[in-house]
């Protein structure tokens, strides 16, 4: 495992975390697409269904098993625990435009017609657009508080460092997997607009608003 | 393999 792959694995742990904590702290989740977070749910199963049928080693054991707990108990504090301060208005992004192409998608382009390749395959392009209605809130709302930025930031930093590390095997390994790395680019360009809002706003100090 | 490759990646 190279240093990019860890990196990108920690930040992605981290987003989850700080998302988890502003919840659970402020005991509100204001801000935040529970349809984002319902999506991510679906990717983690869809994806570590393999838990069941290959071992690769503890960490990764371990860190598919923690992803799922943290995406499942977002959800639950969300549409459970918390469900009174969900801004359910602003949460209205049609999900059934992201997932009939992503079903399509994955049966027509993907390594094996097998099911858990092609559950596989789903759960890459599905994660590539899951974060599209969180982008979506914000700019319906103008605004985003600080703390939801720097999940944001954590997130679209491990699909950075995701590229580094796929470009880093392909030159030490010849390794490459092209759905991924497609998808991977694809999520990386969605994040591109807030980077640039989150160093030249969020970084100087300045709440995320959007004019 | 590859295939293998993959999967352990998060």
């Amino acid at each position: 495992m190279n240093i990019f792959r860890i990196l990108g694995d920690v930040s992605h742990l981290l987003a989850m975390i700080i998302l988890l904590v502003k919840i659970w702290r402020s005991k509100s989740c204001a801000g935040i697409s529970g349809k984002s977070q319902v999506l991510f749910a679906i990717v983690f199963t869809s994806r570590y269904l393999d838990l069941f049928t290959n071992f690769f080693s503890i960490y990764n054991t371990v860190m598919k098993f923690v992803f799922l707990m943290c995406a499942y108990i977002t959800v639950y504090l969300i549409y459970g625990k918390f469900r009174k301060t969900f801004d359910n208005e602003n949460d209205s992004f049609r999900l059934e435009f992201l997932l009939i192409p992503v079903t399509g998608l994955s049966f027509l382009e993907n390594q094996s017609f097998t099911p858990l390749e092609i559950l596989w395959t789903f759960s890459i392009y599905l994660e590539s657009v899951a974060i599209l209605p969180q982008l979506f809130m914000i700019s319906k709302t103008g605004e985003a508080e600080t703390i939801t930025t720097h999940y944001l930031f954590f997130l679209g930093l491990y699909h950075a460092l995701y590229l580094a590390n796929w470009i880093w095997r392909y030159q030490t390994e010849n390794y490459y997997d092209q759905i991924a790395v497609v998808s991977g680019v694809v999520q990386t360009i969605f994040y591109c607009d807030f980077f640039y809002l989150y160093v030249t706003k969020v970084l100087k100090g300045k709440k995320l608003s959007l004019p | 393999s590859p295939k293998e490759s993959k999967h352990d990646e998060l």
